[in-house]
């Protein structure tokens, strides 16, 4: 473990949490896409497999137990809560989701560290886990809709994966065998995407501080 | 005796 992953580790976890609590707070989940959450619930279950058969640290254990309970009560929210879940942008958060899911899981039946159930849904959560923001960037090109989506999620998800990024860069120049090309192909591609979203954020953030008229 | 594969980043 090294001071780069922990803090990445800690700003998705308050990424995740920030979310969870703007939702809890205003009771209302508008801009925010419900098929991003899924799929991010998704890569938890899928990743997480060996939450009860391996045990790596008991940091890694209750870390996965969190992620997967925060994502878990987002999605929860964002359908069942009654007041939350009427603030739903239904309409506009049409992303046809299920084709990411077969196209990442097909990837991942080719690609993978080992042809075993474990190591496929393990691939197949990373994969995922690179395209599952977008959902939630389609959602903001059509809705400019920033309420629930603060600066400060924003910031906390850029630093997620700005920070595993040189996670991945130490741990290459510090370790011997350390190869982990799947994570770290699939991780630029989702670093990329984040930045598109980051775009479109702006943009929306930009326009959003104009059209709030000085009062 | 193939490396084991350890997924220790969460």
């Amino acid at each position: 473990m090294n001071i780069f992953r922990f803090a990445g580790d800690m700003t998705h976890l308050i990424s995740i949490l920030i979310l969870l609590l703007k939702i809890y707070a205003t009771k209302s989940c508008a801009g925010i896409s419900l098929k991003t959450q899924e799929l991010y619930a998704l890569v938890f279950l899928t990743r997480y497999l060996d939450l009860f058969t391996d045990y790596v640290s008991l940091y890694n254990t209750v870390m996965k137990i969190v992620f997967i309970a925060s994502s878990l009560a987002i999605v929860w929210c964002m359908r069942r809560h009654p007041l939350v879940r009427r603030s739903y942008d239904k309409d506009l958060d049409t992303f046809r989701h299920q084709y990411v899911v077969l196209a990442c899981f097909v990837l991942a039946l080719l690609l993978n560290e080992k042809f075993t159930i474990q190591e496929v849904f393990w691939a197949f959560s990373i994969y995922l886990e690179a395209v599952a923001i977008l959902p939630q960037l389609v959602l903001l090109q059509r809705s400019g809709n920033v309420d629930n989506l603060t600066g400060q999620y924003v910031l906390f998800l850029g630093a997620y994966r700005g920070l595993y990024i040189i996670n991945w860069i130490y741990r290459y120049f510090t370790e011997d065998h350390f190869t982990r090309w799947i994570a770290c192909v699939s991780g630029l591609v989702q670093t990329g995407l984040y930045a598109d979203f980051f775009y479109y954020y702006y943009l929306s953030w930009k326009t959003n501080t104009k059209l709030k008229l000085p009062a | 005796e193939e490396a084991e594969i350890d997924h220790d980043e969460l």
